[in-house]
């Protein structure tokens, strides 16, 4: 791991000596293709490694008697601070809050739509969820079964009465319902898109305009490449993201998307999926990721 | 992007950026910067554009590899496909069905994602929408019975081609890879053949992961080939050359958008233009 690795480097070269500036700069190659392994974005490795070794460099690593250690703590400590603290949903506001989830296609917004229905009825709140993602097949029965799954009313999107309702229109009627019968807190399930197909981001743009969610959380999938900084800046530019969930957590990557996307767009990364189940949901926590980070 | 025409530090370090950020790995993209330094070491006169096809070539033909066709010589060819979550499997064998039925088989879909919500009827308004049957069960069934029912229609019926969707799984997940490995026997034992192909769905926006997944899954039920999807999106999807040239496998089939014609047989040469 990066530690035994870093404190390697540091042995083989204080056998030469007292250590140089140079001497952190090369020590240092090995956390950027660590960090680049994990899938921390290429400008943002530069950026970080250029700030680690100026730290060490400041707090005079060269002169230490454990430079491995004290480097290590460097590291892990700009990680956590970069990785930021979770924040609580915004749901403070007149209900019925609305809550609205945007990502790419397949991150497991429709999943997570769910998982935080059982999260926000669990501390007592009255959720209802609208689906509103008209394209995917079956993308509106999968959230019927989640909400049946849990007993949380789910509204019925292009009933037949309505066959070709569209996302605008799903949501007012939504919100109507919701306010009708005292629903608190909406949760909209959009449909996947990608942040490059202009219609579909006015799409998520006018339901914004139109309805000024609370909360606008970016789903992503933790195991996202270089590309999470084009797709995080895009979808925040767009719409103005309020936070992140990272899904997939389970797996065994890295994620180094974590870090990518928060110091993209600096909103706050709120939760974590952490499995199939709705359950397997849980408050986002830098430190542990950014373990996983550094591996 | 590249305004050199001189292989400098400046432009290598360019050209290991574009490299990188398309997810090819760090080694890879060494090795590539290296095998471009010989190949444009023999020309005397260098200019943007001699080290621009010079990259690409380097590239191509760490991907042009000389794979067997997808065998079709039994009367009845069987694929599985496998991957992890939301990476696009369901899609993928809408689109893979409706494109061997364009080629004349008499193809079927055996819908084995019993678990997740929904995931069979998703599979079903694809069978219906391309005309193609799908075999389904019960919300919850096991699996493996569903594509043993699937793995006997298509040796008693005269379908030439079974196409199985399973469910996502992540690869570290040991008793969801041993679900599989079972499906895997179950239609071996009922068909009377093993299926020729299974096909891991690579979501080309994901990152290095994609290489662990593929290892993953070729350990413990044996993949034959990759289909890589969202090529529409801004991701590169590098990591398909370490897929081809080290892990020694070939890309069949790239998907390209969410539509039923959304699919197309891999070529390396427009994958390396895509990159650039
Ligand atoms: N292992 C694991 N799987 C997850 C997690 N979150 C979602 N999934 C799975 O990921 C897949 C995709 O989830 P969906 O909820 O359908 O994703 P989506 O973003 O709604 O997909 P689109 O609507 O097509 O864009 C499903 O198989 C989910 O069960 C998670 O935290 N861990
Ligand atoms: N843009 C784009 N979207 C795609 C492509 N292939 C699949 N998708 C979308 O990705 C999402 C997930 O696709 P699915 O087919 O449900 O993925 P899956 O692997 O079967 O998911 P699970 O069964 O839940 O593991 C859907 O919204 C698809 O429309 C592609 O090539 N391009
Ligand atoms: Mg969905
Ligand atoms: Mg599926």
């Amino acid at each position: 791991n990066l530690s035994s690795k870093l404190e390697k480097v540091f042995k083989h070269l204080r056998g030469f000596g007292k250590l140089s500036e140079k001497n952190i700069e090369d020590a240092l190659k090995d956390v950027r293709l660590s960090l680049l392994e994990a899938d921390v974005n290429y400008l943002i490795v530069k950026e970080f490694i250029e700030n680690v070794k100026n730290k060490a460099i400041g707090e005079k690593v060269m002169d230490s008697l454990t430079p491995s250690q004290q480097m290590i703590k460097i590291i892990r400590d700009e990680m956590v601070e970069l990785l930021g603290q979770s924040e609580p949903l915004d749901i403070k506001a007149k209900p019925p809050v609305i809550i609205l989830l945007a990502g790419l296609q397949g991150s497991g917004k429709t999943t997570t739509a769910g998982k935080l229905a059982l999260y926000l009825s669990r501390i007592k709140r009255s959720v209802y969820l609208v689906p509103a993602d008209i394209y995917r097949p079956a993308a509106i029965l999968q959230l019927k079964k989640i909400g049946a799954s849990i007993n949380i009313p789910v509204y019925d999107t292009r009933n037949e009465a309505n066959p070709d309702e569209k996302p605008v229109q799903i949501v007012q009627n939504a919100i109507n319902i919701a306010e009708k019968y005292a629903y608190d807190t909406i949760i909209i399930d959009t449909a996947g898109r990608l942040e490059i197909d202009e219609p579909l981001m006015n799409e998520l743009k006018e339901l914004k305009n139109k309805f000024n969610p609370n909360e606008i959380l970016f789903v992503a999938d933790s195991m996202l490449g270089q590309s999470a900084v084009n797709v995080a800046k895009k979808f925040n530019d767009t719409l103005g993201i309020s936070g992140v969930i990272l899904t997939k957590v389970d797996g065994d990557s890295r994620g180094g998307a974590a870090l990518s996307i928060k110091k993209t767009i600096n909103k706050p990364i709120k939760f974590i999926g952490v499995g199939e189940k709705l359950s397997d949901f849980e408050v986002f926590h830098g430190d542990r990721i950014a373990e996983r980070i550094l591996g | 992007v590249f305004s050199s025409s001189k292989l400098d530090d400046d432009y290598i370090e360019k050209i290991e950026e574009a490299l990188i950020t398309s997810d090819i790995s760090f080694g890879t993209s060494n090795e590539i910067i290296e095998d471009l330094k010989k190949m444009i070491s023999k020309e005397k006169e260098l200019n943007q554009d001699k080290i621009q096809n010079a990259l690409k070539k380097v590239i191509k033909d760490k991907i042009s590899k000389d794979f067997p066709l997808i065998d079709f010589n039994n009367k009845k060819t069987i694929f599985l496909i496998v991957g992890v979550n939301g990476a696009g499997k369901t899609t993928t064998v809408g689109k893979l069905a409706n494109f061997y039925k364009n080629e004349g088989r008499n193809v079927l879909i055996a819908a084995c994602d019993t678990f997740r919500a929904a995931g069979k009827e998703q599979m079903e308004i694809w069978g219906e929408k391309i005309g193609i049957p799908v075999v389904t069960g019960k919300e919850n069934q096991d699996p493996a019975s569903v594509a043993h029912d699937a793995s006997i229609m298509l040796k008693e019926k005269d379908f030439d081609v079974l196409i199985i969707d399973t469910a996502g799984r992540l690869h570290n997940k040991k008793h969801l890879m041993e679900e599989l490995a079972k499906i895997k026997r179950t239609v071996s034992k009922a068909a009377g053949i093993s299926p020729q192909e299974t096909i891991i769905v690579i979501d080309a926006s994901l990152g290095q992961n994609s290489i662990a997944q593929i290892e993953q899954f070729k350990e413990l039920i044996d993949v034959s080939g990759i289909i890589i999807t969202k090529l529409d999106g801004s991701a590169k999807g590098g990591i398909i050359i370490d897929a081809i040239s080290k892990l020694n496998l070939p890309v069949r089939f790239i998907g390209t958008g969410e539509k039923i014609d959304d699919i197309s047989e891999f070529s390396p040469e427009m994958f390396v233009d895509n990159i650039f």
